[in-house]
C-alpha cells in the first residue's frame, strides 16, 4: 500500500512540473527535481519506481510527460464534481480559490442550514438546504464533498452525505469521523502546517 | 537536513499520542502509532532516532514522555505569538479555529487594509490597520504571520513584516514570495489535500 507521505509527494513533485513547464523548461534532473520538491534525488526515483518505468536513462525526466503521469497516477486527470458543505467563512475562501478548478475539482454545489445562506446564489451556484441533500447531490453529479461545518454536525452530515452516493469526503470539521469502508474520509488539520514553520523557525534559533 | 516530510510525519505522531493519552493509554509500540499515522514500525524509529534514543526495549513508547519529547522537538512547547495578517474569510476561520492555542500557536494581532474591518474587535484583539504593520507587531510580541491576503499584495506585505521583525511566515496566498535567509516562509495549498483524497478513490474504483 502507498503511504499517504508518498502521495503528498507526487502532488508536490506535479506542482513543481507545473511551474518548470510553465517556465518553458522542456527536461528536468531528478536531482532539480528533489531539490525544488524538499526531498532527494533516490527518493523521487523510489517514489516514481512504484508506478513503472519514468526512464531517465542519464538525460532526466520529460516535464510535460511527467508531469501528465502524474496527474493520471492521481486520478486528477478526471474532473472531480464537488459538494460544498457549510458556506461560512471557510467554505466561502475555498469556495473562492481558483486552485482548486486547475487540478480537477469543480465545485458543482453547496449545502448550508443557516435561512439566510440558504437561497442565494454564489457565482453562478445556488446555496441549497442541508434537507436537500440526497437531491442535491445527485441533480448535481457530486462525487466528492468538502466539509467544512461546526464539528457538532459533522457526523451526521457525513452519515446523510454517504446514503446520497458520495464517495470521498475532505473533512476540515475537528472531529473524529466514522464511515463505511467504500467512502474514503480525509482528515485536514492546518495546525499541523504551523508545527512545521515552528520546527525550521527553531532549527534557525539554535544555529 | 531532515525532510519536511518527516517533520509532517512527528507532527502526526504527536497528535496521535495526544488522543491516546486522552483515552487513557500509558504505552503505545511503534506497530500501532505506525499504523494509526499511515506509515510503517520501521519508519516511526527511523524518524525517532534522528533526535536521540527513544528506547523501546520491547515494551513500547511512554505515551505521555513521547508526546512531550516531541513537541519540544517540533518547537511547540513554547507559545508562538502570531499575527493574523487578512481579515477575510479564510483569516476568520483560522481565527476561530481552536486547535492552534491547544498547539502552542496564539494569535495576538490582526491586521488588515479595509476600513469597514479596521477598527471592529475579533474576541478582543483589535483589527489594525496594515499601514500600522511595524507598530503592531512589535507592541503584540508577534513572531510568525499568518498571511491570508489577497496574492497580489502578499510580497509587499510580506516586506513589511520581515521590516518588522517577523522570522517565520505560513503563506496561504498563491503566489511564490521571496523573504531574506533568516525568515522562514512555508506555502501552503489545500488543493493538495484533494489530490490526495483523488489518489485514494482512485485506488479504490480500480480495485
Ligand atoms: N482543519 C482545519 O485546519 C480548520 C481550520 C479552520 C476551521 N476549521 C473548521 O472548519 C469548520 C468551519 O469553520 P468556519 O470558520 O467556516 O465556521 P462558520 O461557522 O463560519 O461556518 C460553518 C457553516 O456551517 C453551516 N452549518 C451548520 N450546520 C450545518 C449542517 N448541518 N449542514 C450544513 N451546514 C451547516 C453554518 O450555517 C455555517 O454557514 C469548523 O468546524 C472549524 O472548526 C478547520
Ligand atoms: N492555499 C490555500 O489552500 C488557499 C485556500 C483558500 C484561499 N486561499 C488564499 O487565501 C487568501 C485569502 O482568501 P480569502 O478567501 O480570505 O479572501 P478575502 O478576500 O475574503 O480576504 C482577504 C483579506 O485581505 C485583506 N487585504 C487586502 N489587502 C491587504 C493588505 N495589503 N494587507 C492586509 N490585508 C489586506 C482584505 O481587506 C480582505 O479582508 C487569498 O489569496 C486566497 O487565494 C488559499
Amino acid at each position: 500500500k502507498i503511504s499517504d507521505y508518498t502521495v503528498r509527494r507526487l502532488s508536490v513533485y506535479c506542482h513543481t512540473l507545473e511551474e518548470l513547464e510553465h517556465d518553458g523548461m522542456d527536461v528536468v534532473s531528478s536531482a532539480r527535481l528533489a531539490k525544488l520538491a524538499g526531498t532527494n534525488p533516490a527518493q523521487v526515483r523510489k517514489d516514481l519506481s512504484y508506478f513503472g518505468n519514468f526512464g531517465k536513462r542519464g538525460s532526466g525526466y520529460p516535464v510535460t510527460d511527467l508531469k501528465s503521469r502524474i496527474r493520471k497516477i492521481l486520478g486528477i486527470d478526471h474532473v472531480w464534481r464537488v459538494v460544498l458543505v457549510g458556506a461560512g467563512n471557510l467554505g466561502s475562501a475555498l469556495f473562492s480559490y481558483k486552485d482548486f478548478e486547475r487540478h480537477g475539482f469543480q465545485i458543482v454545489s453547496i449545502l448550508d442550514t443557516d435561512p439566510k445562506k440558504v437561497g442565494t446564489k454564489w457565482d453562478g451556484i445556488w446555496v441549497s438546504s442541508f434537507d436537500k441533500c440526497n437531491k442535491v447531490v445527485k441533480s448535481s453529479g457530486a462525487e466528492v464533498a468538502v466539509l467544512v461545518t461546526p464539528a457538532a454536525v459533522a457526523q451526521d452530515a457525513v452519515n446523510r452525505l454517504v446514503d446520497a452516493g458520495i464517495k470521498g469526503i475532505l473533512n476540515f470539521a475537528p472531529v473524529k469521523l466514522e464511515a463505511p469502508s467504500h467512502v474514503q474520509v480525509r482528515n485536514v488539520n492546518i495546525t499541523i502546517e504551523l508545527e512545521g514553520l515552528s520546527f525550521s523557525m527553531k532549527d534557525l534559533q539554535e544555529e
